[in-house]
């Protein structure tokens, strides 16, 4: 009896989709939402313009059922896909045009394709996608995902004629459960707007509510850059990687072109340390050299940190601007650290603290948090950030209790690889050199929390007297 | 230009490896050691013997590194596999003789191959299998895993004789830390020997320490069963593989055959429903009809509880004693709730509280998490038990504060498939099936509690006079 038995990807996340974010139907009809949602802000930014994104929602009573059926279409001017793109980019798991090393709210691959997969359990309606490149055809594709193989099934595919601009429209029914999702769903809008202020969102909810999020600026952040691995934290299988499709001609060539930020001197330092010739072809290493040279790029500690301009932060400004927008409070401090890695992947955090204004304590520590401008609106206790901020001795900073004073903290992270804990994208992992950027950046934001509020209580007792 | 890629699925799981638990070499190091020992345990049972399970750490200092270099072997006694087998089951991600719809440890088919895939993008080195069936051939299999094609590479096979008795050997270098994860991974074993005290279990750390867990019983829980899906929460994917592949020449026929506790008078109830005649051909539906027999499952209401005897609790006696024996409180009571159903799987919840006795109080709530007989170590915070227990009023029971007394929460789930929220299974997703039996469980408990206390407080305040 053959015990062994194999499923395809796509089998997997239908079997488990509790870890792709669809544990039940609320959760689901936030998830399909953002899932989308994100897709489009990656696609407009990808043409570097300011998003334009129309979700609508809307309730289909069946009587037949005694779900709720919802239809969603989300349509963004983004870069759009061509014909033979669209099946395979949503017809199928571990398919990504962010499998390379830039920052982007997509990584996993699985998304779009999760969200449209959920709809076809529940309904077992196929799902549309329209879309056209920069003037180019218009495809109009009537889809299906055959989960057994993880593979796209094309039920019909229209040639709608030429657009000059780029757009994409997705179209998808689902059992979900908006009144209960709905406070949620506006909260991720809402706070997507707070770190994306270029983005003009529009959303027409099922009870016939519009929400428009318009743009409060024109200025896009500079685009993120494809970027090569920081050699700190690179793995052994990186680094076999790396050797086997170089084009260096030499390991010290090598060195050079495949880590950002390591330059004639650095390789030659490192070569040294690993007592590795520097004209070894790099694709004939044996493996007691490949580990030499990984031990000597382990225990090298003089490499320069990673370039700034790889990745877009939301910068100190953005941070408190869209703070002080959203909550209005007497006092608000964004720091954002130096550019730090983790795994080869370069990372800036960003940290922020506001204070009172409209700012009440609510009983439960308030922790906004954001990845490549994701907004996580779950499993907070769950998040490195969280660990962090609950191992910090407030009353140093004159803070007695966070949950009990009117104090919101902030965190954003930006990188080419967010370390997330979970596929639904929900909190993100004990990672060490982040968790130790998180600190010091709250740090720093809490000693200027601190001179405030030492100043207001001071006058608060003079004005007593 | 191509922008759409692929990538395999054990390349996915190594680009975001703290999806499945190796978050960081702490936290990597109790991951390595409880894939494996869940894979033991589950083999062992599998030819339903007292699993022998030997597990052993040791510290390889390597001067060449700045990491820790650890050795894992880790031996059982349980069904062994076959010289084709081996390669095939650790070689490669998403292959596992637990995709069947029994109650099982594994069910992701990637844990034991995601722990040897750790050890070699940390070493380099190949990992060591040695096995064999019960009265069959020993295989000794060198191998690595090809990450980028998810497929396995046997560097080096031998045949070693033949074993009367089947058991398996695991044998693999990774980079760790035990000494901040010894504390977890001795809790998780010592509450691994709570739950299944019919098991030894011995550890040899770095440090030289034996740790042993002796089996206090020989007796062996009921096995579970390979069950049939429950027609409740059943969706229309697996409504149509089960109509595909039926063999049944009726629709009645299909139903009976196909859920279980379906007999001729359900069957012909739901067909009534859908209205559908009941001698269809199951193969020859088509998609209106499907999803009109679909929604008629969905609405009909009187489906019996799922089969008891398919699933292996705990039972509220094996899960009282195990706590007496690891907390000798003064007071216990545990309840097993009737068998439930989320998304056609059934499932058996138990809860137990214990107060008192060598019970202190911690300024946290002592919540301990099992699903399968896996102690749930993480993310407590996150688990939809710990959700339902937060919003329980203790009040009512007597109970001030949950973090000021010395009380304690139990918590089991079985079932064909656990809703996992995370690959690295710490904690478990929020479905309202399963949340609403965890609440009615601690509530029966809690009113036990209640009695005891009220009875305790009484006698203190008689006592007192
Ligand atoms: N609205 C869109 N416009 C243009 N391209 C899109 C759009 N939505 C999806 N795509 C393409 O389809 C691919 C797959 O999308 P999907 O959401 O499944 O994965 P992802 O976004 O790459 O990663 P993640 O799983 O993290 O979301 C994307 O990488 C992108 O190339
Ligand atoms: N010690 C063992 N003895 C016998 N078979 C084993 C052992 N370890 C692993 N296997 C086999 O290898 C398969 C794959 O193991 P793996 O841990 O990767 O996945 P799984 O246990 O099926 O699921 P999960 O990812 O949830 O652990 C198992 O299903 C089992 O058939
Ligand atoms: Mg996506
Ligand atoms: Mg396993």
């Amino acid at each position: 009896e053959p015990k062994l038995s194999e499923i395809s990807a796509a089998d997997f996340f239908y079997r488990n989709r509790s870890l792709a974010g669809f544990d039940n139907p609320v959760r689901a009809t936030y998830t399909v939402i953002r899932e989308l949602v994100e897709n489009s802000l990656d696609a407009a930014e990808e043409r570097n313009v300011p998003p334009k994104i129309m979700i609508s929602l809307s309730f289909l009573r069946d009587r037949k059922t005694g779900g709720n059926l919802y239809r969603i279409i989300v349509r963004d001017n983004g870069v759009g896909l061509g014909s033979e793109e669209i099946p395979k980019a949503f017809g199928r798991v571990f398919v990504s045009s962010k499998y390379r090393l830039i920052q982007s709210r997509g990584t996993f691959g699985l998304g779009g394709t999760m969200a449209l997969l959920y709809g076809q359990i529940t309904t077992h309606r196929p799902f549309r996608v329209i879309s056209a490149r920069a003037r180019s055809t218009i495809t109009e594709v009537m889809m299906k995902i055959d989960i057994k193989k993880n593979e796209p099934v094309v039920l019909e595919k229209k040639n709608l004629g030429t657009a000059n601009n780029p757009f994409t429209v997705v179209e998808s029914y689902f059992e979900g459960d908006y009144g209960k999702a709905r406070r949620k769903i506006v909260d991720y809008l809402r706070q997507t707007a707070i770190v994306t202020p270029y983005a003009d969102i529009i959303f027409l909810d099922p009870d016939g509510v519009l929400y428009f999020f318009p743009r409060s600026t024109d200025e896009m952040p500079p685009r993120p850059k494809e970027a090569l691995y920081h050699p700190k934290g690179v793995d052994l299988e990186l680094l076999h990687r790396l050797l086997q499709r170089s084009r260096a001609n030499t390991l010290k060539g090598f060195l050079k072109t495949n880590f950002q930020r390591v330059g004639d001197k650095t390789a030659a330092e490192v070569l040294k340390l690993a007592r590795l010739p520097e004209n070894l072809n790099p694709r004939k290493l044996g493996d007691e050299e490949i580990r030499a040279l990984y031990y000597a790029i382990r225990s090298y500690d003089r490499f320069i940190a990673p370039d700034y301009t790889v990745l877009s932060p939301l910068s100190e400004r953005l941070f408190e601007e869209g703070i002080k927008k959203e909550l209005q409070p007497d006092f608000v401090r964004a720091v954002q650290r130096p550019p730090s890695v983790y795994g080869g992947h370069p990372f800036i955090v960003e940290t922020a603290i506001a204070y009172g204004g409209r700012i009440r304590p609510t009983g439960e520590i308030q922790l906004y948090r954001f990845a490549n401008r994701i907004p996580l609106l779950y499993d907070a206790a769950s998040d490195v950030s969280y660990h962090v901020v609950k191992n910090i001795n407030w009353s140093l900073y004159g803070i007695k209790s966070l949950e009990e004073e009117p104090i919101a903290l902030f965190f954003h992270i930006a990188s080419t690889k967010i370390p997330f804990k979970t596929v639904g994208k929900e909190f993100i992992a004990n990672v060490p050199e982040v968790a130790h950027e998180v600190e010091a950046g709250f740090r720093a934001c809490a000693r200027e929390l601190k001179l405030y509020l030492s100043k207001v209580r001071r006058r608060a007792l003079i004005a007593k007297k």
